[in-house]
C-alpha cells in the first residue's frame, strides 16, 4: 500500500482545488512562514480520520473550512482527498478488490464530517481501521507536528510512554 | 498487553541506542522505565551521554541535543514498525549545520531500509539540498496557498 | 492592585498593537481579558490579524506567525518597564529570513529608544549579521566550553 | 546601572574562568549544539539569585557544579560574578556607595550557596531586591530562555498573564 496523492479543497488556506504528488524518498517542502506547509499535514492526518479539534489547531472542527481571505469569500465546505497505490492488495477485506483507493473526507458546515472510499459512503471508524491496518492514521508516530519534539522533550515520563504504546 | 509492551521497549531501547550513536558520532544512551514496575504503569525517561560529556538524563542536555536525541527515539520506535508515510514538521529548527547534515544521512539512510514516502517541512538550506524534489508553498493572493514545483537550486529564494 | 494591572494592560497593549503592525507590516493585534470580569483573575488571550488574513486567536496561526506574534508582546512588556539586560536565546528559529530581518529590526529600534544592553543566541546567519561583535562559544576539547571573539566574517564557519 | 561583565568558575561546562563583557547595543553569541551558550544565560540568572532548580535545567542547584568531562574532574565549587557599572548612583542604599558592584554567587557541594556583594556577605534576599530595583532579575521577562516562547504559545490564557504582571 502507498500512498501517492492527497488532494485539497476548500481546506484551510487551500481554498483553490491542490494537488500534493507523494513520490518515493525524500520530498522536501518550502515556504515563508504562514504560507501553508502544516497545513498539509494537518489535511493528512484529518482524511485519516482526525478526532480531536485541539490536534488541528482548531477550537472545532468546522475551523478547517476555509474562512475567506482579502478578496475570496468564506467557503461552506472543505474535502480532502487520498489517493492510495493498492496493486499489492494488502487492503483490508471490503476495501481490496481494487489498485487505487481514494479516501475523501468531507466536512459542511452545520452538517459534519461525512467519508467516502472509492466513492462509496463509509464511516469514520472503517477509515480510521483502514489506516492502523497498514501501520499508519492519525496519530501515527511517524507524523511530526510542529513542536511536537519540544512537547515529548518537555513531557513527564508518564506521558512519554504513549510513544512507546504505538510501537507495541 | 504487559509481553508485547516488553517486547516493544526492548527492540525500540537497542534501535535507539544504535541511532543515537550514528547521530551524536560516539557516546551512550538507554530508554529507562521509571516510577513503577509495571511495564503498563511506568514513565520512560531518556538517559544519554554525548561522546566527552557526562551521563545525564535528556532536561539537563542542550535544545539541539535534546531534538537529536528525540529524533532518534521517534526513528528507534519508526524502524519497529514503519509506516508507508512519514511527515516532519519543521523537526530541524533547532539543529546546527553539522548535526541537520546527521539528521539528513539518518533519513537517507530509512529511504535504504524501508519503502516509507516521506514528507519533509523545512526552513534549513542544508535540508533543502539534501531532498529528491521539493515543493513551495506560496501566498502570492493573501491568505490563498498555492503549490509549486521548486527548482532545488532556486530553492534559496524561495525560503525567504 | 487592580489599578495597576489595569494600566499597565492598557500600556503594554498599546505597545503590542503598534509593534505587531511594525512586525507583520500591517494588520490588526490585541490583548483580551478572558474568563474574568476581575482583573486579578482574568486570562490573557492574543487575538491577531495577519494582513490580508482573518482575525483568530495566537493558536490558528502558523508557528512562524505566532512566534512573532510573542516577540511582539515580549517586547510591548519591555517597552513598559526597560530592564538593563535582554537576553534571547535562539527565539529566531521559527522564524524564515524575511521576518528575521523584521526581528532585528525591531531589535535595532529597542536600542534607539533604551541604553538596554542585549545578547542574542543565534544559529541564523541573518541575525548574526545585524550584531554589533559577534562571541563564539566552543568546545575544543570534549564537555569544556571556551568562549572566543569572532570576526563577523568568519561567523558562518563558527555556526556549523 | 549598568551591567559589564560576567565571570563564570567551574559554572557548568564553563570550568575555566571565562569572562562575558556586555557592552552596549546587540552583542551576539554563536556556536554549535551543546557548546554552552544557553549555560551563559542560565549563569546570569543563577548570579541573580534564581531560586528554582527547574529553571536551570537541573533536578536539583548542585547540578550547575562543572561535574566533570572526559580528560577533567568534576569541581567541588561553581561561582558566578557579575560586574555592574554604578556611576550614576542609582544602587539601592547600603550598595550605592562605590562606582563598581561585583554581585558573586558561589555554592560548595553538600554546603549551599552564599552571595557576596563587593566582597561583603550578603542575604539571597537583598541580592534578589537589588535587582528587582532595577527593572532586571532571574525572572525578569527580558530574559528568554530557549523554548519560552513556545510554552508562551501553548500556554492557558491563565498562566499567560503572568508576563502582563511582571509589567505592573
Ligand atoms: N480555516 C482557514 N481559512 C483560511 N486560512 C486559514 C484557515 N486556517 C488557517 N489558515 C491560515 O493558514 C496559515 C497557517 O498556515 P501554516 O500553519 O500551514 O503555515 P506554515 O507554512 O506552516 O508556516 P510556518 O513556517 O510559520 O510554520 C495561517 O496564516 C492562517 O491564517
Ligand atoms: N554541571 C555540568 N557540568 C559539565 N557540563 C555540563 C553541566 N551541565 C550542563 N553541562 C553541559 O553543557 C551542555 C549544554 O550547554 P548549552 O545548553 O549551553 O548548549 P547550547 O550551546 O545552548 O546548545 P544548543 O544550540 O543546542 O541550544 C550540555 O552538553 C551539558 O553536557
Ligand atoms: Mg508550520
Ligand atoms: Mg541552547
Amino acid at each position: 500500500m502507498q500512498f501517492s496523492r492527497l488532494r485539497l479543497t476548500g481546506f484551510k488556506s487551500f481554498v483553490d482545488p491542490t494537488d500534493l504528488m507523494i513520490s518515493t524518498g525524500l520530498t522536501g517542502v518550502v515556504g515563508p512562514n504562514g504560507c501553508g506547509k502544516s497545513n498539509l499535514l494537518e489535511a493528512l492526518r484529518w482524511v485519516m480520520g482526525e478526532t480531536r479539534a485541539k490536534a488541528m489547531r482548531g477550537g472545532g472542527m468546522e475551523d478547517v473550512i476555509f474562512a475567506g481571505a482579502a478578496s475570496r469569500p468564506a467557503r461552506n465546505y472543505a474535502e480532502v482527498s487520498l489517493v492510495i497505490d493498492n496493486q499489492d492488495r494488502v487492503a483490508p477485506a471490503g476495501f481490496n478488490d481494487s489498485d487505487t483507493l481514494e479516501v475523501t473526507r468531507r466536512i459542511t458546515r452545520d452538517v459534519g464530517s461525512a467519508y467516502k472510499v472509492n466513492s462509496k459512503d463509509t464511516r469514520a471508524r472503517d477509515v480510521q481501521m483502514l489506516f492502523a491496518d497498514a501501520a499508519t492514521g492519525a496519530t501515527s508516530p511517524a507524523l511530526v507536528r510542529q513542536g511536537q519534539i519540544a512537547e515529548l522533550i518537555n513531557a513527564k515520563p508518564q506521558n512519554r510512554r504513549k510513544v512507546l504504546e504505538d510501537a507495541a | 498487553g504487559r509481553e508485547r509492551l516488553l517486547t516493544a521497549f526492548e527492540q525500540v531501547n537497542a534501535n535507539f541506542t544504535m541511532l543515537f550513536t550514528h547521530l551524536f558520532g560516539g557516546g551512550e544512551a538507554n530508554l529507562v522505565m521509571v516510577e513503577s514496575d509495571d511495564p503498563l504503569e511506568a514513565g520512560l525517561e531518556i538517559m544519554c551521554q554525548p561522546p566527552g560529556k557526562k551521563l545525564s538524563v535528556l532536561s539537563l542536555m542542550s535544545g539541539g541535543e535534546q531534538t537529536l536525541t528525540c529524533l532518534a527515539l521517534i526513528f528507534a520506535v519508526f524502524m519497529a514498525n514503519p509506516s508507508p508515510i512519514c511527515v516532519l514538521d519543521e523537526v530541524d529548527a533547532p539543529l546546527d549545520d553539522a548535526n541537520v547534515t546527521r539528521f539528513c544521512d539518518m533519513l537517507d539512510e530509512m529511504c535504504r531500509r524501508t519503502e516509507t514516502r516521506f514528507l519533509v517541512i523545512t526552513h534549513h538550506a542544508v535540508t533543502m539540498a539534501r531532498m529528491d524534489r521539493l515543493f513551495g508553498v506560496t501566498m502570492q493572493e493573501q491568505g490563498v496557498s498555492q503549490l509549486v514545483s521548486v527548482d532545488l537550486k532556486r530553492a534559496e529564494k524561495l525560503v525567504a
